[in-house]
């Protein structure tokens, strides 16, 4: 569907994307996580596009199984929201996986 | 204003009072730290309550400042976020005032 598609071309064409809302304190503070490791993510503030925002949060259900925010995807793979990124860089496994998409 | 005065009323009324709102979690995350802690708050789902949900919120901005949530009350004191609270734990502090305030 146009919108899926939307999506597969934004997480293919950015190294690090975060689904974000501007309110979210957890999508501030994933998008403050990847700042501090020197990365400056593709944001999409979800709840800046009205009805669009709806759809591509609905598509991103469909894609991942997530239908939360944030939703992170690095080099195009779909890695999960605020917890599992901050967890991933507790085991340092975070940033090797920024330098092989080319993130830093 | 009347709503202020609903707000000074629950405050008063309960020991512990967390305005909250259910799809947020950092939310979840203070409602979460209370329990854990043996303390039943007091919760009010600021996105359940339709309009009269925004007039708390605004309500609750003239009296504390705070404009976010989740809102914290401890013995009719307004403590802050989430981040207040969790700080509070992490000094030990926050288990003494739920003592005092006859929450535990
Ligand atoms: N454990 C997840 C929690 C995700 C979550 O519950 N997100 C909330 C906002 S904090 C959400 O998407 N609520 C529904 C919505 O905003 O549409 C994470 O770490 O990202
Ligand atoms: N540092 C604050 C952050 C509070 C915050 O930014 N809350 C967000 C939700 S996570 C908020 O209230 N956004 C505006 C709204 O939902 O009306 C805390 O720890 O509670
Ligand atoms: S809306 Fe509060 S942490 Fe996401």
């Amino acid at each position: 569907q146009g919108t899926e598609d939307t999506v597969k071309k934004t997480v293919g064409g950015h190294p690090v994307v975060v689904y974000s809302k501007t309110w979210c304190s957890f999508s501030s503070e994933v998008k403050y996580l990847l700042k501090s490791v020197g990365v400056e993510p593709f944001v999409v503030e979800l709840d800046q596009l009205g009805p669009q925002g709806q759809d591509l949060q609905k598509a991103l259900e469909k894609l991942t199984g997530q239908s939360t925010v944030p939703n992170v995807f690095i080099g195009g793979k779909h890695i999960g929201g605020c917890t599992d990124t901050v967890k991933l860089h507790q085991e340092g496994t975070l940033e090797p996986l920024l330098v092989e998409a080319g993130a830093k």
